[in-house]
């Protein structure tokens, strides 16, 4: 079963 | 203040329409470049980033940074008061209570004037990399729409694999599979046909197809759609409007198996 990440853990905070 | 007058209203209708169901309150940031916005899904799963230079409007002028924190759905609502063709002029104060929006018909001497108000709105901003991409492939923003949705009837994820033989498309459902594959293609005649795929490495990336379909909603915006990926980052989904403005969508990849 393949999960769904998260587009924040690639895209650090500006 | 800010006063940004856009020929055709009809533009901001498409781009609202195109991110409305992705996104509900978000900021629009104003300055002397232009109005931008960026803002997640609920989900944490969808980036939605917009620019519009202020060469995309005649005239522009913002002297300050101002934050127009808005609702979608209220904008869509006053902006289906506006005709495609009206000329629509968006203004606010330095710091602003409401966003007031002026559209007028180019053929009746008809103008028309609303105000939203606007809401506080603590959005956490992402700084996004400038990332050299393994695979970029241009085509048919119809075609996109039309793959993805097709998909969808089947599955809810697809894996796009790119290699030297082109791109593929593929799905696998409880009640079948699906594939297509594209290979680069030049139409002289209907340049909008094209097909281009420029690759530096093999990829092969699955995504959820909610998604990208909600992203071709921004089908109307421009004739051709450039996907940008690398293993394991985001997806990019461009749409290129006039004057270097753009409406991009990224989407986080499906981990694991």
């Amino acid at each position: 079963k393949q999960g769904q990440g998260s587009i924040a853990s690639f895209f650090k905070k500006a | 203040m800010l006063e940004a007058r856009l020929e055709q209203a009809n533009l901001l209708k498409k781009v609202v329409d195109a991110i409305k169901d992705l996104v509900q309150d978000c900021n629009f940031d104003c300055n002397d470049s232009g109005i931008a916005l960026q803002a997640m899904d609920n989900s944490h799963v969808a980036l939605v980033s917009m620019m519009l230079k202020s060469e995309s409007f005649s005239p522009f002028r913002c002297d300050r940074n101002i934050a127009l924190g808005i609702n979608l759905g209220s904008l869509t609502k006053v902006l289906r008061c506006a005709q495609n063709e009206d000329i629509l002029t968006l203004k606010a104060e330095d710091a602003p209570d409401v966003v007031n929006l002026v559209f007028e018909s180019a053929e009746t001497d008809r103008i028309s004037e609303y105000d939203i108000k606007l809401m506080d709105i603590d959005q956490e901003h992402l700084g996004i990399p400038e990332t050299e991409y393994a695979a970029t492939i241009t085509m048919p923003s119809a075609e996109f729409q039309r793959i993805c949705r097709d998909l969808s009837a089947l599955s809810e994820s697809v894996s796009i694999e790119c290699s030297k033989e082109g791109v593929k498309f593929n799905c696998q459902g409880d009640i079948g599979s699906g594939s297509i594959h594209l290979r680069s293609h030049t139409n002289v005649d209907k340049p909008e046909l094209n097909v281009e795929i420029d690759l530096t490495e093999p990829v092969s990336l699955t995504f959820s197809l909610k998604y990208l379909v909600n992203f071709c909603k921004a089908s109307g915006l421009s004739n051709q759609v450039k996907l940008c990926l690398s293993n394991e980052v985001p997806l990019l989904v461009e749409y290129a409007l006039s004057n270097n403005s753009y409406l991009r969508f990224y989407l986080a990849p499906k981990i694991g198996d």
